[in-house]
């Protein structure tokens, strides 16, 4: 369902140039979860945001469902993501003056449900997360970790066909992060395919295969 | 050097009172290096936030260096945190327009030293990280594990006698948590006080002491 081959992403700072991926190859199946490890700093969230069409990439090629994703303008990257993709952002980028339970429901707005039915199932997630006593709270009035499940409601709840997770456990205790990796493995069952970028084993070890990144190559898939 | 006794708090959201923290007690001596363990929403920041003067509460005592920490005015408050506290945010605060180096300097702003000295000493401490390469770039040219080692060099630079860390090595990958915690214990041998929440046991089991917090009090003293 997803496959870069050779893929190269350089950032350009003033008048440097930061080579950050540097020849990616890297195929995802349909249904299959995924993790992605590798040191601060080595380009995980970086290839992340490529896959899920929140940058470009300079050279190479990436395919999303079969179809070329290239250079494109932010509506049509904008209408592919909100059909397919799922995305939870390292720093989890909620709307600040919107309670969870209505930056739970937002991806819904686009798929012409009524109001009454996006707050029933942005609810209903946000129960899946342990999160339903907080679905009034504002983002500034929750914990760290209760912000990241918010996130997590957020990517699943428009049943994409990927979900993209940058660190999703990463303000979690261990017992949380189980409950989170659990529901991840539910949804898993259901045929969604999962890319999860990760820095802990254990949770890693929980996906179906482990790919290293470092130097801006991948160097081994588990 | 932090003393608390049998400290409240609670939240107010619209009419609900939300009790967050339910009398704790906990004492810190100059020099320790404590953790601060429990689970998601238990209470960790908020207890952080009060000890750091960020945040009031609402009954008990605290007593910061001997002295009683009341409601105080702004002012006072940012005087006392400039000249006693580092501190670590779980979500890092750095400033969007401010490069690496601003960001780890402005800390010594207040110290009337000369903005080459503050320069050098800010580079020294982003060297420590292992920042030094990205001195020149902007929070948003940082990847999630480097903003942070940016928000650690910047609580320690003003040399203060106590550093607040909210989760510094939630973002890390393991390799770069360990040299962190290095950096630590380097700067607890000179007698510098830590206080640490994590959620992960091996950084907790590096050091003195561990407290866990549950259900808004301390359960527990390892
Ligand atoms: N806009 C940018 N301009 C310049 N360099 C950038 C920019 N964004 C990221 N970088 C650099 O690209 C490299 C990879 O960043 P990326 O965020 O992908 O790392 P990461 O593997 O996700 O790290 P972490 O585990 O710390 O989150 C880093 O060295 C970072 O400094
Ligand atoms: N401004 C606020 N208004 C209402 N409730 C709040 C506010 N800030 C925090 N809370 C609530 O207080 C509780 C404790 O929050 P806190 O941030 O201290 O938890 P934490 O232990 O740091 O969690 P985490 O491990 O997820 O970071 C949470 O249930 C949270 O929803
Ligand atoms: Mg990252
Ligand atoms: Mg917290």
């Amino acid at each position: 369902i997803l496959s870069l081959k050779n893929v190269y992403k350089t950032y350009l700072q003033g008048k440097n140039h930061i080579p950050v991926l540097r020849g990616i190859t890297l195929t995802v199946r349909a249904g299959e979860m995924v993790s992605i490890m590798g040191s601060s700093g080595s380009g995980k969230s970086t290839l992340l945001n490529i896959i899920g069409l929140l940058d470009d990439y300079d050279q190479g090629e990436y395919l999303l469902n079969g179809t070329l994703m290239g250079k494109m303008n932010e509506s049509k990257a904008a209408r592919l993501r909100n059909r397919h993709l799922g995305f939870v952002f390292q720093s989890f980028h909620l709307i600040g003056f919107k309670t969870a339970l209505e930056n739970v429901a937002l991806p819904l707005f686009f798929q012409k449900i009524s109001r009454k039915k996006r707050n029933q199932k942005a609810m209903e997630y946000l129960d899946r997360l342990g999160m339903a006593q907080w679905a009034n709270h504002l983002p500034n009035e929750l914990s760290g970790g209760q912000k990241q499940r918010v996130a997590i409601a957020r990517a699943m709840i428009a049943d994409p066909s990927v979900i993209l997770a940058d660190e999703p456990t990463g303000a979690l205790d261990s017992t949380t992060s189980l409950e989170v990796m659990k529901v991840f493995k539910e949804i898993n069952a259901q045929g969604i395919t999962l890319v999860v970028i990760t820095h802990e084993r254990d949770i890693a070890a929980m996906t179906d295969r482990i790919v290293f990144l470092q130097d801006g190559v991948i160097q081994t898939d588990e």
